[in-house]
């Protein structure tokens, strides 16, 4: 498996923080396996959410997105 | 959520309060904001909401409330640290989990200001969440994820509303006319708010909550108290005297009442048959002057409850009660004695009520739930929209 990016790790705690990956992912260092069709999917439905150019990617304007002010409560609850 | 434009909108997160009238306290404020500005900005906040349904909020000093506020710095013990300037800027929990909110205090919280955070616009979406709200993908939606900055022609996004009043409803007409169903004069000095103590609270074979004090009922909704009551016993259930001990409504669908030496069984609000009975007579093995009664969830068996000791009564065996009854309430552990009332409630649990306050009983544990406000609660605030 590639070694993540420093940007795809800080885009994974954010997609798990926020619901649209396994919260267990949160932790860097957790070693959880994920495929990388699951991380499209998550990059994805938080552009959808976002109101973002659905691309799967982490485009800029997605990393930007992320950086932005928000309330920490999740965008997916179970 | 959609993936296009034409499907974005609000999210429910399931759950809501019963009662409509809340209370709040602020138990920790901002190093960065006099406490009068917060006090405001915290009530305009709550005003967005009560504006357009029918809830209120009254602040507290101290106390029980239902939505407790807190302005905090990185982990402050709900495992959810916050993160310093910028990122995340505040949290809070949906009813299920107690409706507080908290606020990171390293933002520089300010009010009617495009410099810092606005506090007022970051609490009416955090209050929002207290209320059950999950985030909007309708990015002008108040209840959108994402701060978009202090804006001074602030208002809620249609989506908000449909959201808020999907939960809660309309604000209530202000007109001072009775409603119509209101009951007659007499009713008006039945009152449950004084002391929140009841003689009984049982549910419907139709799975409707009734609450009994004295010659009075009241039906409780799924918020609080139904508008038009209370009303009288003996309309609604015909042959019913006040005063009830206890009630319960068994898997035949039938309700039974006890009083004194006396039951009665009705089929919904009509008596089968010819009664009352004696409770010796129909209920063997069970005592006259019972305090409480529950059909509970855990085995269905029926359980009374007098003084200090309670009977399990099953109608299929033979006897009904086993002689190693009546045993210690202290069984229940964290139940009190000479309790009013016992309900097993539809969301499954089971509750107890004394002297107006009330417990939730955890039927896994076998044992009062321990749940931060700690048990027991005022019944008045949790059940009776007081």
């Amino acid at each position: 498996v590639p070694t993540l990016q420093d940007e795809s790790v800080k885009a994974v705690m954010y997609l798990a923080q926020f619901g649209y990956l396994p919260a267990q992912m949160t932790n860097p260092n957790s070693g959880h396996l994920m495929s990388q069709d699951a991380m499209t999917d998550a990059i994805k439905e938080f552009q959808a959410f976002a109101g973002l150019n659905i691309t799967g990617n982490l485009d800029k304007e997605t990393v930007e997105t992320m950086k932005l002010p928000r309330c920490g409560v999740k965008d997916k609850v179970g | 959520f959609g993936i296009d434009a034409r499907s974005k909108r609000y999210a429910l997160q399931g759950t809501r309060w019963r009662v409509k009238n809340l209370t709040y306290k602020i138990s920790k404020y901002p190093r960065n904001l006099p406490k009068a500005d917060v006090d405001m900005e915290i009530s305009k906040a709550f005003n967005i909401w009560s504006g357009i349904t029918p809830l209120t909020f009254t602040k507290k000093k101290s106390g029980p409330v239902h939505i407790e506020v807190r302005f905090e710095n990185g982990e402050h013990g709900d495992g959810d640290p916050f993160d310093g300037p910028g990122g995340t800027l505040a949290h809070a929990f949906f009813p299920v989990y107690g409706g507080d909110a908290h606020f990171d205090d390293a933002e520089r919280w300010t009010v009617n200001s495009y410099r810092g955070t606005n506090l007022f616009q970051v609490a009416a979406h955090e209050f929002g969440h207290s209320l059950g709200l999950s985030h909007s993908d309708v990015r002008a939606a108040l209840m959108a994820p994402f701060y978009r900055g202090y804006d001074p022609t602030f208002e809620l996004n249609d989506d908000d509303v449909d959201a808020i009043q999907a939960l809660y409803g309309l604000p209530k007409k202000t007109n001072n006319k009775p409603t119509p169903t209101e009951a007659p004069g007499e009713e008006e000095d039945a009152e449950l708010c004084n002391d929140a103590t009841v003689d009984t609270l049982f549910n419907s074979a139709e799975g409707v909550t009734y609450a009994f004090k004295g010659l009075h009922y009241w039906k409780l909704t799924e918020d609080s108290i139904a508008s038009g009551y209370p009303r009288l016993i003996s309309k609604s259930w015909p042959g019913l005297p006040g005063n009830i001990d206890a009630a319960f409504t068994y898997k035949n669908g039938r309700t039974y009442f006890f009083k004194g030496t006396q039951y009665w069984r009705y089929t919904g609000k009509k008596m089968d048959g010819d009664y009352p009975k004696q409770i010796s007579e129909g209920f063997t093995g069970i005592p006259n002057n019972i305090n409480a009664a529950m059909v509970w969830g855990g085995n269905g068996k029926i359980y009374f409850y007098k003084g200090s000791k309670f009977w399990r009564y099953d109608p299929t065996s033979k006897p009904p009660v086993k002689n190693s009854y009546p045993k210690d309430i202290s069984n229940w552990e964290g139940v009190p004695n000479d309790l009013d009332a016992a309900l097993h409630y539809t969301n499954g649990y089971t509750y107890f009520f004394k002297k107006g306050s009330y417990y939730r009983f955890n039927d896994r544990t076998f044992s009062v739930d321990v749940a931060d406000p700690p048990f027991p609660r005022p019944a008045g605030y949790w059940w009776f929209g007081c």
